[in-house]
């Protein structure tokens, strides 16, 4: 995934 | 989502949930550090920026908002609680938390994925959780007896993180680009922190003896 992309892990 | 990822969830939510009956039932928080429970709360209230803006999905919110509510009550009972106070070990609970904060603010500062607010604050979360558990490692060592919630709820709590490490690998695998060193790196000091615990833990467990860390 691109770098800043929303973070989907917890 | 995957199998690693789901089952490193679940084990931090048992840590928590381990920690939260401690304190709920039987009204004491011997043995833990105020200081990394601070640290946690701070951990989450700056990832979880984005809960009411970028929603990922029910799972990813209702999991937030445990480790949210959670983390909080569990400082609020330590600070306000006057049950729970009075198993509070402050004279050994003494590592001086901002020494953990402020290095970690810069670093964000340096190195990051992006220079937004959000991203800067997610990247200190990262940073700030991994160092989070030295308060509790240190109050640890100077408890002579660890309870078996304590050494459990710190167990858990490490063990998610080295599953996280497993998800990583198996992502970096499987999803093109899917490369993020800052938290790769920080979840390996945060496990590698833990090492010498689970080498007692395991070993207390094996021998079937009181879990006693070395001074």
């Amino acid at each position: 995934s691109e770098p800043g992309d929303s973070h989907d892990e917890l | 989502m995957n199998a690693f990822r789901l089952a490193g969830d679940m084990t931090h939510l048992i840590s928590v949930l381990v920690l939260l009956l401690k304190i709920h039932t039987i009204k004491s928080c011997a043995g833990i550090s105020l200081k990394t429970q601070e640290l946690y709360a701070l951990v989450f209230a700056t990832r979880y920026l984005d809960i009411f803006t970028d929603f990922i999905s029910l799972y990813n919110t209702v999991m937030k908002l445990i480790f949210l509510g959670s983390s909080f009550s569990i400082v609020w009972y330590m600070r306000r609680h006057k049950l729970v106070q009075r198993s509070y070990d402050k004279d050994h609970d003494t590592f001086r938390h901002q020494l953990l904060v402020l290095p970690c603010l810069i670093l964000a500062l340096l190195i990051h994925e992006q220079f937004t607010f959000k991203e800067v604050m997610w990247t200190f979360s990262i940073y700030l959780e991994a160092v989070a558990i030295l308060p509790q490692l240190v109050l640890l060592q100077r408890t002579r007896n660890i309870d078996n919630l304590t050494g459990q709820y710190v167990f858990f709590l490490g063990a998610y993180r080295s599953l996280y490490i497993l998800n990583w690998i198996y992502r970096y695998f499987t999803e093109p680009h899917y490369v993020h060193w800052i938290t790769w790196i920080s979840g390996l000091v945060q496990t590698l922190l833990y090492a010498d615990f689970f080498y007692y833990y395991i070993s207390s467990w094996k021998n079937n003896v009181k879990l006693t860390l070395p001074a």
